[in-house]
């Protein structure tokens, strides 16, 4: 047989030894693409909603710029006159729709903490927010479970449902922790 | 060197100046109104008096915008304050060049306007280099980054006086980027890659261009993004930053795969050219495109008749004039001298030691010519078939000159010389075409001729390695496969190397049975 | 075997790699609601 490395012997050496080094590892056998966060099925284009070469989703869609009328372009107008954001204001339709529009960001946590606040759970294995129905106290309760009647976020037909559920509370998430600092209007620096 | 006495402080009134009007709420729609007042101030300070001081001032800016960065991002404070700051000043900078190109001349001079933005992007990419030599390690690709990003965005906004120019503006840009590719800033080629692979570049470059007039300076892009890469993957030596640049790259490429196929099918020769031999699933990638209106027949299809399939008789598109690399002239001329009338008779004898450069490892074999050399004698040979009004197959390939080269290298060449060669075959096995056919043809009737198992061993070993990796797999590679293991005639499963370690018979079995 | 500008090249790679472009480098200054990055729970959805 062919004894140096471009023979059969050469590829099993090369396979072994990408066993045990993870820098091979990317060349033997090689990355499973389909993990690289990128819907290799979409009937649509990719590259119209390619965030990053390091990124491993797409864009979200505030994310994509459009050329607009500059008529639209309000914001130097306006910016001095807009409310700070403070979620405590806004309605449970908007903070539902911060969480699921802001994946990875911090305002993700803010609205998580804000509906943690207004008694809505988050569950981690069904991932979905969750609450009691109001004035409706479960009928089984114990210290690791209780069983009743819960409001559910249907976030794919964005709207609540009611619903018979077994809850476990371990299954529940703590309340969210906000990072120190939490910015929005950055002031704009002068040179 | 040498600026003239005061412009320094001029340059700077005029930049605070230019970057307070910016944000100004009275700048008007798209600045214009604050455009016209500060080029009335540039001419005051006599800045656009000559092409000199235009180029310094553009400098200057350049150099104030960056050491601005510099300072913010040495400041203890969050990544999003550093670049609102950052981008408070870089953002008026482009601006500021945007109005000035679409400005310049009148409406109708295009020319005017693309010098000046050639002269612009030259000034940044000076600046570039320059800090990226002196502060090495300390280098920051921000607010080059941002400065080229940002112009580019504004230049491809639709207006009718950039659509004029707008072909003229990527070929600026792409020269620009080449200028600044990875081998010559590497301390930029994480946002040089970030650049090249952004929706609205790509969109432009790919899509929307007429004609695919950007496809090959994109195609130039990525092979410079390839040949960066390809003496750290050769060497297997992937550290974590190289190894996010090749799954970033992984991540570009799967894009355009999806989305513009065509594109690398037509350039899937010159980046072959450059990917190195064991970056096998990259490679993969680019040789399993195939054009969108074809509907590849399932390579598993039992009794598949690849040779009654319409689009084997259809030669690919390819975009490089490789028989033009076929050098030196002599060699060529011998080459097609020896094809047609099989003489000098020398010519065989002297092949192998025309496709060695040196006795370096690593470094033996002329990769580039044994590519063209492979390539152009299987389409010289597929037109000599076709001329005596014949499909190519296992009888008509054989006992021509043609067939006399590949059967000289397989024999003469050493194991790494054999393997190059018996690489630069398969990479001609893509999608249904006339060159997939040809070569699978080729490299089957290899191994049933061969006159040492050797031979067999590496043509398993070339196959086999390009089937292990995760997917894609190209087509034509499946069916060759198959075509090899199904097809008694090669008796594959009598050969020792087949047998020689459990991994091995584990593979074969595995692939063996998703084959069959 | 790597030859010294390869070295270089590795060397100006990874500086490079420790402040990686940020995807709202690319984008236009949001004012209002600029991004903020941060680890969010994996249970969180993500896109």
């Amino acid at each position: 047989m062919v004894t140096d490395q471009f023979g059969m012997v050469g590829l099993l050496t090369f396979i072994r030894a990408a066993e045990t080094d993870p820098n091979l590892v990317a060349l033997a056998p090689g990355i499973d693409l389909t993990t690289l966060g990128l819907n290799l099925n979409s009937p649509e284009n990719l590259y119209s909603t390619f965030q990053s070469p390091w990124a491993d989703a797409p864009c979200r869609p505030q994310d994509i710029d459009f050329h607009v009328p500059s008529e639209y372009l309000t914001n130097i107008f306006i910016r001095d006159k807009l409310a700070p954001i403070k979620l405590n204001r806004y309605g449970e339709d908007l903070l539902f729709f911060l969480f699921y529009m802001n994946g990875g960001d911090m305002l993700q946590l803010a609205a998580a903490a804000e509906l943690y606040n207004r008694d809505w759970r988050y569950h981690k294995e069904e991932r979905v927010w969750i609450t009691r129905a109001p004035g409706m106290e479960p009928a089984i309760k114990t210290n690791t479970y209780e069983r009743g009647t819960y409001y559910f976020f249907d976030a794919q037909n964005w709207r609540k449902v009611a619903k018979e559920f077994h809850l476990e509370y371990d299954k529940l998430e703590e309340r969210p922790h906000l990072p120190p600092t939490l910015h929005h209007n950055p002031s704009p620096a002068a040179m | 060197f040498d600026d003239p006495p005061g412009l320094h402080e001029k340059t700077e009134f005029l930049l605070r100046e230019w970057v307070n009007m910016y944000h100004s709420p009275a700048a008007g729609r798209d600045s214009t109104k604050a455009f016209s007042a500060f080029v009335q101030q540039m001419h005051q300070q006599g800045i656009l008096k000559t092409d000199d001081l235009i180029t310094r001032f553009f400098r200057l800016c350049t150099e104030m915008c960056v050491d601005l960065c510099y300072r913010a991002l040495s400041e203890q404070s969050s990544p999003t304050l550093i670049r609102a700051k950052c981008f408070h000043t870089l953002d008026a900078f482009v601006r500021l060049i945007a109005l000035l190109v679409k400005h310049s001349g009148d409406s109708a001079n295009t020319v005017t306007k693309i010098n000046l933005l050639n002269k612009v992007l030259g000034i940044v990419a000076g600046v570039l280099l320059q800090d990226h030599e002196v502060r090495g390690t300390d280098f920051q690709q921000l607010p080059y980054h941002r400065i080229f990003i940002m112009l580019f965005i504004e230049l491809n906004a639709p207006e009718h006086v950039l659509e004029s120019i707008n072909f003229q503006v990527l070929t600026a840009f792409c020269n620009t980027f080449h200028i600044l590719r990875p081998a010559k800033a590497p301390g930029f080629a994480f946002a040089w890659l970030e650049l090249i692979s952004h929706r609205v570049f790509i969109g432009r470059m790919l899509a929307i261009t007429p004609q695919q007039r950007g496809w090959s300076m994109y195609a130039q892009l990525l092979s410079d993004l390839f040949k960066f890469l390809a003496p750290f993957l050769r060497n297997a030596n992937l550290d974590k930053p190289t190894q996010l640049l090749y799954k970033g790259t992984l991540r570009v490429l799967l894009v355009l795969l999806h989305d513009f196929p065509e594109f690398l099918c037509d350039f899937h020769y010159a980046f072959c050219d450059v990917i190195p031999p064991n970056c096998i699933q990259m490679r993969n990638l680019i040789l399993s495109a195939f054009p969108r209106n074809m509907r590849l027949p399932d390579p598993f299809t039992p009794n598949l008749k690849v040779d009654m399939l319409p689009e084997i008789a259809m030669p690919p598109r390819i975009m490089t004039n490789f028989a033009k690399m076929i050098q030196p002239k002599g060699f060529k001329n011998d080459m097609d001298s020896y094809l047609t009338s099989r003489s000098p008779v020398t010519f065989l004898s002297e092949l192998r030691s025309s496709l060695q450069i040196s006795s370096e490892p690593g470094n033996r074999y002329n990769i580039p010519l044994i590519n063209a050399l492979v390539l152009y004698v299987g389409t010289q040979a597929i037109t000599f078939i076709h001329s005596k009004g014949l499909q190519p197959s296992m009888s008509t390939i054989a006992h021509s000159s043609h067939m006399d080269i590949f059967q000289n290298l397989a024999v003469d060449l050493d194991t790494e010389g054999r393997y190059l060669f018996l690489n630069a075959i398969a990479n001609q096995l893509r999608y249904p075409n006339s060159h997939t056919h040809y070569f699978s043809c080729t490299l089957l009737y290899l191994f049933a001729e061969a006159n040492s198992e050797a031979i067999q061993e590496q043509i398993t070993r070339v196959l086999l390695e390009r089937l292990i990796v995760n997917r894609p797999h190209p087509w034509g590679l499946l069916i060759t496969f198959i075509e090899l293991i199904k097809n008694p005639s090669f008796k594959f499963w009598n050969h020792d190397f087949v047998h020689c370690a459990p991994e091995i018979e584990k593979l074969f079995e595995s692939v063996a049975r998703s084959c069959m | 075997p790597l030859q010294k500008e390869h070295l270089y090249q590795l060397a100006m790679l990874e500086a490079g790699f420790h402040h990686l472009p940020h995807p709202s480098d690319s984008e236009r200054q949001r004012h209002y609601l600029p991004r903020n990055p941060c680890p969010t729970p994996t249970h969180y959805p993500q896109t």
